[in-house]
Parts: structure tokens; C-alpha cells; sequence
């Protein structure tokens, strides 16, 4: 129904607005319907304005913006639909050092209610976590996993 | 509820039975390209009851089984076992499939015939007792919770209807 | 020839007269997210003659031009010259543009009314001096000497019609 | 013309599965056409090997081992079309410390004929440059250059 479609939309959106300011420490962005008056049917634009930048489409950002931004929408839709754990594979790929210290900031935040588990080749990330495990091939083909630490 | 650990054994390059604690806060998973690491992510994807040979980058649900190397014969079967702990409301565990310890293990196995099997509590079930359960603990959306690989590079590329079609699917 | 430098003032984030020397074998660009880098390979692809938007990550060709920040009004003009060395055939670059110390030089210029112009050597021409130009140096099928970010993650999970484009395309 | 499309994509096959080896340091790879009967209108699945492993589609691959053979496939066209440089942007993202190890040795074995420009994150990436540029963005919204490193 159009009206679960816009109490949906609008939720997402505050979720997306809140973990948008929290990733990139300032800004705003928003999700927007083409066509406001077609709920059935509207396409979604999505418009972010990193801190000090200009407001525009989403499509004109920088890989590592765009990535941010891209995890605010789907930790937002996490949020919505929340689970016991959240996992990531390699979403820190394309952020530099101090984009992925306020990504694991935000992973604290969240951590409290959310078991996170994290694919990362990034060291930071491995920093905050309390289990580390290590999946070597020593073998060509088969896997095995090493824990490296515990807390 | 917390997930616990994770049990693999024949499912994709794990042809060794490994054993993963999970129940930390944050839980790092790491090594070199190719080794494994989003195969275990695949693993609690299909223990959790995925269908979608895309999602799991098979080309058909038998490629999950462990298909062999140079060295090592592929195998029959492969299985793949998740534990869940502090199951403090049991009301959406039916009482065929009792819980010591307030502990709960979901467990999908499948054979090179295509036969599949599931079990609750080592108990076997049906595929529908296991979607039962997971919509009882909040693990049902988990479609929300598995973020994979390159999902964070394509999801904003998309159109405006499918951006749509991503708000959607979660009303 | 050999890529010599690359001068850019009023292209995108450049909004203040920028020059990198690019004569190196190994040349690295660096910096946070955000700061600059792929507009450089935007230039340099939009020197040498892009025209499509879309590759430029632009939504109108007139979106190079820097656009203003909270404390920086709009420029009107986005210039970017790109200096080649070693221009040891003069054979495809016409007399009316003569080169000294075997130096070329190609610049682009957008104006905000969206008016083009072209300049080899310093001298004014047409888009299709440029082109010709370029045809003679090897630099005319530059579309296969920029990889530009992201083309890795999505080149391979193309239908088999589309990696038989990307060949049809060399040939 | 048939013929031409079979002579490029021959010697485009042969690049790939050279620059294959060296990347992956072994194992073997190719193109194939799905209907060799129609050089028309067919199309083209790729299969790969990594050292040790066996031989299947390489969408069953890895993310970085399928960005090495995404990466030797861009390489092997441009060898067949050169250019006097070439730009790569973040290709070293999905990679781990060894195969940006073999990726930069390729580097300077094509760099006897070709000047390569490298936007990256990665700092084993920036030690074999000779140049080394620093963008940033002290003042939001306008990028400036440093020159960082000169040999
Ligand atoms: N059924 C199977 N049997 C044996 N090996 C398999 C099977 N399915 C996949 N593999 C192998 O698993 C490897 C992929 O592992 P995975 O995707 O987990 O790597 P990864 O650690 O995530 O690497 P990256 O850092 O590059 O993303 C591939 O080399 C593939 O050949
Ligand atoms: N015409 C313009 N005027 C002013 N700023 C612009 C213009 N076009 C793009 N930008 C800005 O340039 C920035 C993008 O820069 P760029 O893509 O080069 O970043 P990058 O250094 O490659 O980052 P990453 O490491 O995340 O890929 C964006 O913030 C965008 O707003
Ligand atoms: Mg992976
Ligand atoms: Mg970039």
C-alpha cells in the first residue's frame, strides 16, 4: 500500500540522514521521490551535500563518498529491519584512513545491540574488533581458520 | 538473541570441519585474496536459508559443496551449522525441537544428489520449521544484515526504480 | 612522445591554477577521499577529447566547470592543457601549428555559455585537428589507457555480449 | 569483418593469458567464445585457474582474485591498442599485500615502453612510484596539489 510504502520511506530516511552525518562528521544528505505525488510509483534521487561541499546528485561524488553514503542507506535499512548481527564484506575498501576511523566509530555506536562481523584487508578495522580470525590456503583450495586474538 | 558460532564442513574450500566463535561484538575476519573469507559469509547466508544461487556466486546450489582440488577428491555432502545462545523467549521454538542451555543450532546440509536436509536442535525438520524460527528471532530479514562484497560499489549506481524497488522490498 | 605535463584551472575542484609534471615512468596520486584525484583523470581524459558526460561523471558537459563552494563563487571558464615531449615525427602535427623544442601542446576550453575551443600549440583550432593530431601520436584510442575507478569491479561481471563488445571495440 | 574480430580477440587472448601468469604468479586462463561457429554474433565466457585451484568460470572467483583477471584482460587490450600512458584508479583496491606485490612488478616491466599514472590508497603502490602527488583539500570544495617525492 502506498501508505506503508511512505511510513517505510520516511523511517529509512531518518536513518540514512542520521548515520549520513554521524559517517562523514557533518553534511546532510536525503532520499528524494521524483515525483511527489506518485507514491506508487515514484523513482528515488538521492542528493548528499559532504561538509563545506556543495548539495548535488549522489552520482557526482567521489568513489570514497559515494561509498560512504551507500552505507548510511543500508545501515539504515538495517535499522529498520533490525537483526541480531550485521555482516560486512569489505565495505571499507574504498575509504581512506580517517573515513574508516569514524566508520568503526559508528560500529561502536551501533555495537552496543548488533553483533558486527567484519571481511576487511584493512588494519584499522581489525583494531577495534574483539575476535580476529585469520583464513589462510596454505593448502591451494581448502581453508583454514586461525583465531589470532582474543579479548 | 546472539548468534554463537558457526560450524563448516564441505561447504565450498572448507573441506575440513572449522569451527568459528562468533558471539563478540565485533568479529574481524581476514587473509589473503581467495582464501575463504567470503565463503563464510556464504555459509551463514545459506545456513540462514538462501535460495539465490547468484547470492551465493554458484552456478548451481550443488557448486557449494566442496568440488575438489589438484590434490584432494571433491566431497558428497556439504554442512553447514549455526548456534544461537540467551534464547531467553522460547515461544517460536516448537516442542519437537527442545532447547538446552537456552541454546539453539540451525543446521542445513546438502547432498551431491540435490537431496537437502535441515535440522533444528539436531532434530530434523522442514525448510518451513527453520523460516518459522527465524521469523520468531528477528533473523528472518537477514537479507538487511549481509552486506557482501561489491554490494557498496553497485547499490547507488542503480536507477531510481530500483533504488525503489530497495525501499520496497523492506515495507 | 611521452606525456610531459598536465595544467588545469577551473576544472571541477580546481578551482586555482594546478600543475603536475607527469614525465615520470611510476607517477602515484594520493589523498583522502573527496580531495581531487580522479578529477585529474577526468582532465586528462577530457584534454585528450571526451565527450561523454557520463564517463566524466558529469550530468551536463558544462558541470566540469568548477561550480562554487560555501565560500567560493562559480568560475565561467574550465581550461586544461596537456604538454607532450619527444615529438620526434612532426609528420601528423600540420604546419599551421608549428611545435618548438619538439613540445605539443593541446588545451580544451568550456565556457559556461557552452561554447568550446581547441587550441594546439596555442593556436586556435578545430576539434578535429585535435583528433587527427591524436591519431598520429597513438593517443587517439586512449579510451583503453584509462581505467578509471570502479571499471575493475564491474568489467567481468558483464553479459557475454557486453565482453564481446569490449573486444568488437579493439578491433 | 569475421576475420578481424577473430584476429583481435586471438591476440587479445594471448596478452590476457600472459599477463594471467604473471599476475597470478601460475595457473592459466582464457576466453572463450560460446559458439565457435559464430564469430558474428557470439559471446564470451572467461575461465580461470588460480595456481593450486581448478580451473572454473570466473564469476565463481574471488573479489580480488577476480579484479587480477579483470586487470590482465584491461591490460592485454591495451597492449594490443597502446597508448604512451596509461591511467589505472584504485585497481589496487581489492588486492591483498602479495598480489600488489606481483601488480607493481608488472608496472615496471611494461614501464620500459609506457608512462603509468596511478591514483591510489595503497602505500606499496606509491613506494615504486618516481613521482609522487599529494591532492588535498585544506579549504573544502578546491582541490591543490604537493609534489611529494621526486627521484
Ligand atoms: N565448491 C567449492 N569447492 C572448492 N573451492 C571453492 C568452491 N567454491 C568456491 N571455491 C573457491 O573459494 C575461493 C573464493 O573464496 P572467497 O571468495 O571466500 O575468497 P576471499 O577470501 O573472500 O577473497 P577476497 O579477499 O579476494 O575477496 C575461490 O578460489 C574458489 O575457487
Ligand atoms: N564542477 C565541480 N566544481 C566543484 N567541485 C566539483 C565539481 N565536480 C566535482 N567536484 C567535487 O570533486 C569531488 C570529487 O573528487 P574526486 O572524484 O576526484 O575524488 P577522489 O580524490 O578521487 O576521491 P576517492 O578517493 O573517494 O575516489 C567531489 O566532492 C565533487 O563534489
Ligand atoms: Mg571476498
Ligand atoms: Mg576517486
Amino acid at each position: 500500500s502506498t501508505e506503508q510504502f511512505k511510513e517505510t520511506f520516511d523511517a529509512i530516511n531518518q536513518n540514512f540522514k542520521e548515520l549520513f552525518t554521524l559517517l562523514f562528521g557533518g553534511g546532510q544528505c536525503e532520499m528524494r521521490l521524483l515525483d511527489e505525488t506518485d507514491l506508487l510509483e515514484s523513482g528515488i534521487e538521492i542528493i548528499a551535500q559532504p561538509p563545506g561541499k556543495r548539495l548535488q546528485n549522489v552520482m557526482l561524488l567521489s568513489g570514497g563518498e559515494k561509498a560512504l553514503v551507500a552505507l548510511a542507506l543500508l545501515l539504515g535499512i538495517f535499522k529498520f529491519r533490525p537483526s541480531p548481527f550485521c555482516l560486512l564484506d569489505e565495505v571499507d575498501a574504498p575509504l581512506d584512513d580517517a573515513n574508516v576511523s569514524r566508520f568503526t566509530r559508528l560500529l561502536g555506536v551501533m555495537g552496543k545491540n548488533t553483533q558486527f562481523i567484519l571481511i576487511t584487508h584493512n588494519k584499522k578495522t581489525m583494531e577495534v574488533a574483539q575476535y580476529l580470525y585469520g583464513v589462510t590456503m596454505q593448502e591451494a583450495g581448502v581453508s583454514k581458520i586461525v583465531s589470532v586474538k582474543f579479548e | 538473541h546472539r548468534i554463537d558460532r558457526l560450524e563448516i564442513y564441505g561447504f565450498k574450500s572448507f573441506c575440513e570441519k572449522t569451527d568459528i566463535v562468533l558471539n563478540g561484538e565485533v568479529t574481524a575476519i581476514v587473509g589473503p585474496n581467495g582464501c575463504g573469507k567470503s565463503n563464510v559469509a556464504d555459509a551463514i547466508n545459506w545456513v540462514l536459508g538462501e535460495q539465490s544461487t547468484k547470492t551465493l556466486r554458484a552456478g548451481r546450489m550443488e557448486d557449494v559443496i566442496f568440488n575438489g582440488t589438484q590434490k584432494r577428491k571433491a566431497l558428497g555432502v556439504a554442512e553447514v551449522t549455526l548456534t544461537l545462545r540467551e534464547f531467553a523467549n522460547g515461544a517460536s521454538l516448537p516442542a519437537d525441537f527442545p532447547s538446552e542451555n537456552g541454546e539453539v543450532t540451525v543446521s542445513r546440509r546438502l547432498y551431491r544428489s540435490g537431496e537437502s536436509e535441515y535440522f533444528l536442535n539436531q532434530r530434523r525438520c522442514r525448510l518451513k520449521d527453520v523460516y518459522e524460527f527465524f521469523e520468531g528471532t528477528g533473523l528472518g530479514s537477514t537479507s538487511y544484515a549481509l552486506i557482501e562484497q561489491g554490494r557498496i560499489e553497485v547499490i547507488l549506481g542503480s536507477k531510481p526504480q530500483d533504488r525503489r524497488a530497495l525501499i520496497e522490498e523492506a515495507a
